[in-house]
Protein backbone atom coordinates (compact mmCIF):
# COMPACT_ATOMS: atom_id res chain seq x y z
CA UNK A 1 0.00 0.00 0.00
CA UNK A 2 2.76 2.23 0.51
CA UNK A 3 4.73 1.40 -2.12
CA UNK A 4 1.66 2.29 -4.32
CA UNK A 5 0.89 5.22 -2.91
CA UNK A 6 4.66 6.72 -2.96
CA UNK A 7 4.77 6.81 -6.73
CA UNK A 8 1.95 9.65 -6.99
CA UNK A 9 4.02 11.72 -6.09
CA UNK A 10 6.66 14.16 -8.00
CA UNK B 1 -3.16 15.46 -4.54
CA UNK B 2 -3.54 18.38 -1.99
CA UNK B 3 -3.14 21.84 -1.55
CA UNK B 4 0.86 22.07 0.04
CA UNK B 5 1.37 19.72 -2.86
CA UNK B 6 0.35 21.59 -5.54
CA UNK B 7 1.99 24.73 -4.47
CA UNK B 8 5.08 22.60 -3.60
CA UNK B 9 4.84 21.45 -7.42
CA UNK B 10 4.34 24.79 -8.86
CA UNK B 11 7.06 26.12 -6.51
CA UNK B 12 9.53 23.59 -7.94
CA UNK B 13 8.16 24.48 -11.59
CA UNK B 14 8.72 27.83 -11.14
CA UNK B 15 12.13 27.41 -9.90
CA UNK B 16 13.49 25.89 -12.54
CA UNK B 17 11.40 27.93 -14.88
CA UNK B 18 13.26 30.93 -13.37
CA UNK B 19 16.86 29.45 -13.30
CA UNK B 20 16.07 28.68 -17.37
CA UNK B 21 14.88 32.16 -17.82
CA UNK B 22 17.27 33.71 -16.02
CA UNK B 23 19.99 32.18 -18.35
CA UNK B 24 18.87 32.14 -21.30
CA UNK B 25 17.72 36.10 -20.71
CA UNK B 26 21.05 37.15 -19.44
CA UNK B 27 22.40 34.96 -21.80
CA UNK B 28 24.61 34.11 -19.18
CA UNK B 29 25.10 31.23 -16.28
CA UNK B 30 27.89 33.60 -13.98
CA UNK B 31 26.54 32.28 -10.18
CA UNK B 32 24.89 29.32 -11.50
CA UNK B 33 26.71 25.87 -10.40
CA UNK B 34 26.76 23.47 -13.20
CA UNK B 35 27.29 20.74 -11.25
CA UNK B 36 24.41 21.08 -9.05
CA UNK B 37 22.26 21.04 -12.25
CA UNK B 38 23.63 18.23 -13.81
CA UNK B 39 22.60 16.21 -10.16
CA UNK B 40 19.47 17.50 -10.59
CA UNK B 41 19.24 16.33 -14.06
CA UNK B 42 20.08 12.65 -12.59
CA UNK B 43 17.46 13.09 -9.60
CA UNK B 44 15.09 13.48 -12.30
CA UNK B 45 16.05 10.84 -14.64
CA UNK B 46 16.56 8.46 -12.22
CA UNK B 47 13.25 8.89 -10.14
CA UNK B 48 10.79 9.34 -13.44
CA UNK B 49 12.25 5.93 -15.15
CA UNK B 50 8.44 5.05 -14.67
CA UNK B 51 7.39 8.18 -16.50
CA UNK B 52 6.21 5.66 -19.39
CA UNK B 53 5.36 2.48 -17.79
CA UNK B 54 3.49 3.47 -14.32
CA UNK B 55 0.87 5.98 -15.47
CA UNK B 56 -0.74 7.91 -12.59
CA UNK B 57 -2.42 11.34 -13.98
CA UNK B 58 -2.09 13.60 -16.81
CA UNK B 59 -0.86 16.31 -14.40
CA UNK B 60 2.13 13.64 -12.90
CA UNK B 61 3.10 12.17 -16.27
CA UNK B 62 3.33 16.19 -17.74
CA UNK B 63 5.38 17.39 -15.12
CA UNK B 64 7.65 14.66 -15.13
CA UNK B 65 8.10 15.34 -18.65
CA UNK B 66 8.60 19.37 -18.00
CA UNK B 67 11.42 18.65 -15.25
CA UNK B 68 13.25 16.61 -17.52
CA UNK B 69 13.13 18.47 -19.98
CA UNK B 70 13.90 22.03 -18.37
CA UNK B 71 16.49 20.22 -16.88
CA UNK B 72 18.51 18.68 -19.86
CA UNK B 73 17.64 22.24 -21.41
CA UNK B 74 19.42 24.03 -18.49
CA UNK B 75 22.20 21.67 -18.35
CA UNK B 76 22.87 22.42 -22.01
CA UNK B 77 23.11 26.01 -21.70
CA UNK B 78 25.76 25.92 -18.70
CA UNK B 79 27.88 23.66 -20.70
CA UNK B 80 27.30 24.29 -24.21
CA UNK B 81 25.52 27.53 -25.21
CA UNK B 82 26.85 30.09 -23.01
CA UNK B 83 30.06 28.04 -21.50
CA UNK B 84 32.26 30.52 -21.59
CA UNK B 85 30.02 32.13 -19.05
CA UNK B 86 30.10 29.86 -16.67
CA UNK B 87 32.19 29.97 -13.79
CA UNK B 88 34.38 26.62 -12.94
CA UNK B 89 36.47 28.38 -10.72
CA UNK B 90 34.19 28.97 -8.37
CA UNK B 91 32.31 25.45 -8.88
CA UNK B 92 34.87 23.26 -7.35
CA UNK B 93 32.26 21.38 -5.62
CA UNK B 94 33.43 17.36 -5.62
CA UNK B 95 30.12 16.17 -7.28
CA UNK B 96 31.51 12.17 -6.44
CA UNK B 97 31.73 12.98 -2.64
CA UNK B 98 28.04 13.06 -2.44
CA UNK B 99 27.15 10.75 -5.52
CA UNK B 100 29.06 7.73 -4.31
CA UNK B 101 28.17 8.15 -0.86
CA UNK B 102 24.58 8.64 -1.85
CA UNK B 103 24.33 5.50 -4.24
CA UNK B 104 25.93 3.47 -1.73
CA UNK B 105 23.26 4.19 1.33
CA UNK B 106 20.52 3.48 -1.92
CA UNK B 107 22.07 0.00 -1.53
CA UNK B 108 21.74 -0.71 2.00
CA UNK B 109 18.49 1.56 3.22
CA UNK B 110 15.62 1.25 1.06
CA UNK B 111 11.73 -0.32 0.62
CA UNK B 112 12.76 -3.06 -1.97
CA UNK B 113 15.80 -4.21 -3.31
CA UNK B 114 15.02 -4.21 -7.19
CA UNK B 115 16.50 -1.73 -9.95
CA UNK B 116 13.87 1.10 -10.30
CA UNK B 117 13.41 1.00 -6.40
CA UNK B 118 17.07 1.47 -5.74
CA UNK B 119 16.98 4.31 -8.48
CA UNK B 120 14.07 5.81 -6.75
CA UNK B 121 15.70 5.69 -3.41
CA UNK B 122 19.42 7.09 -5.17
CA UNK B 123 17.18 9.90 -6.68
CA UNK B 124 15.61 10.78 -3.39
CA UNK B 125 18.60 10.97 -1.24
CA UNK B 126 20.72 12.51 -4.19
CA UNK B 127 18.30 15.47 -4.50
CA UNK B 128 18.48 15.99 -0.48
CA UNK B 129 22.35 17.01 -1.19
CA UNK B 130 22.14 17.95 -4.87
CA UNK B 131 22.04 21.96 -3.88
CA UNK B 132 25.04 21.64 -2.00
CA UNK B 133 27.60 22.82 -4.76
CA UNK B 134 25.53 25.36 -5.21
CA UNK B 135 25.57 26.79 -2.04
CA UNK B 136 28.65 26.07 -1.96
CA UNK B 137 29.65 28.16 -4.80
CA UNK B 138 27.54 31.20 -3.60
CA UNK B 139 29.53 30.80 0.10
CA UNK B 140 32.90 30.81 -2.35
CA UNK B 141 31.83 33.68 -4.29
CA UNK B 142 30.45 35.72 -1.72
CA UNK B 143 27.22 36.77 -3.14
CA UNK B 144 24.51 36.02 -5.56
CA UNK B 145 22.41 37.42 -8.17
CA UNK B 146 19.24 38.56 -6.91
CA UNK B 147 17.31 36.28 -9.69
CA UNK B 148 19.14 33.33 -8.02
CA UNK B 149 18.62 34.32 -4.83
CA UNK B 150 14.42 33.88 -6.09
CA UNK B 151 15.37 30.56 -7.81
CA UNK B 152 17.01 29.07 -4.37
CA UNK B 153 13.73 30.52 -2.46
CA UNK B 154 11.10 28.66 -4.70
CA UNK B 155 13.10 25.49 -4.73
CA UNK B 156 13.80 25.42 -0.91
CA UNK B 157 9.82 26.34 -0.19
CA UNK B 158 8.97 23.21 -2.57
CA UNK B 159 10.54 20.75 -0.40
CA UNK B 160 9.43 22.55 2.51
CA UNK B 161 5.61 22.32 1.34
CA UNK B 162 6.20 18.75 0.66
CA UNK B 163 6.73 18.10 4.24
CA UNK B 164 3.78 20.04 5.28
CA UNK B 165 1.83 17.62 2.62
CA UNK B 166 3.41 14.54 4.18
CA UNK B 167 1.97 15.59 7.61
CA UNK B 168 -1.12 15.49 6.04
CA UNK B 169 -1.44 12.46 4.27
CA UNK B 170 -0.20 11.08 7.42
CA UNK B 171 -2.65 12.57 9.51
CA UNK B 172 -5.60 12.21 6.57
CA UNK B 173 -4.88 9.39 4.39
CA UNK B 174 -2.40 6.81 7.20
CA UNK B 175 0.08 7.60 4.02
CA UNK B 176 3.79 8.27 5.23
CA UNK B 177 7.27 7.08 3.26
CA UNK B 178 10.08 7.64 5.81
CA UNK B 179 13.14 7.86 3.16
CA UNK B 180 11.01 10.63 1.35
CA UNK B 181 10.56 12.43 4.61
CA UNK B 182 14.01 12.25 6.12
CA UNK B 183 15.74 13.01 2.83
CA UNK B 184 13.42 15.83 2.50
CA UNK B 185 14.01 17.31 6.26
CA UNK B 186 18.19 16.36 5.34
CA UNK B 187 17.40 18.71 2.06
CA UNK B 188 14.89 21.63 3.77
CA UNK B 189 17.26 21.81 6.40
CA UNK B 190 20.29 22.72 3.95
CA UNK B 191 18.28 26.09 3.27
CA UNK B 192 17.89 27.50 6.36
CA UNK B 193 20.88 29.36 6.13
CA UNK B 194 20.22 30.83 3.10
CA UNK B 195 16.56 31.37 3.71
CA UNK B 196 17.40 33.14 7.00
CA UNK B 197 19.80 35.20 4.39
CA UNK B 198 16.72 35.46 1.92
CA UNK B 199 14.42 36.92 4.43
CA UNK B 200 16.67 39.46 6.04
CA UNK B 201 18.03 40.57 2.77
CA UNK B 202 16.82 40.31 -0.81
CA UNK B 203 13.03 40.90 0.56
CA UNK B 204 14.39 43.93 2.29
CA UNK B 205 15.57 45.12 -1.29
CA UNK B 206 19.51 44.46 -1.00
CA UNK B 207 21.70 41.88 -2.74
CA UNK B 208 22.36 38.48 -1.34
CA UNK B 209 25.71 38.99 0.07
CA UNK B 210 27.10 36.17 2.57
CA UNK B 211 29.41 37.99 5.78
CA UNK B 212 32.64 38.12 4.12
Amino acid sequence: EIQQKKKDEL
Amino acid sequence: MNIFRLVGDLSHLLAILLLLWKIWKTRSCAGVSGKSQIMFGLVYITRYLDLFTNFISIYNTTMKAIFIAVAIATIYLIYFKFKATYDSNHDTFRMEFLIVPVGGLAFLVNHDFTALEILWTFSIYLESVAILPQLFMISKTGEAETITSHYLFALGSYRALYIVNWVYRYYFEGFFDLIAIVAGCVQTILYCDFFYLYVTKVMHGKKLSLPA
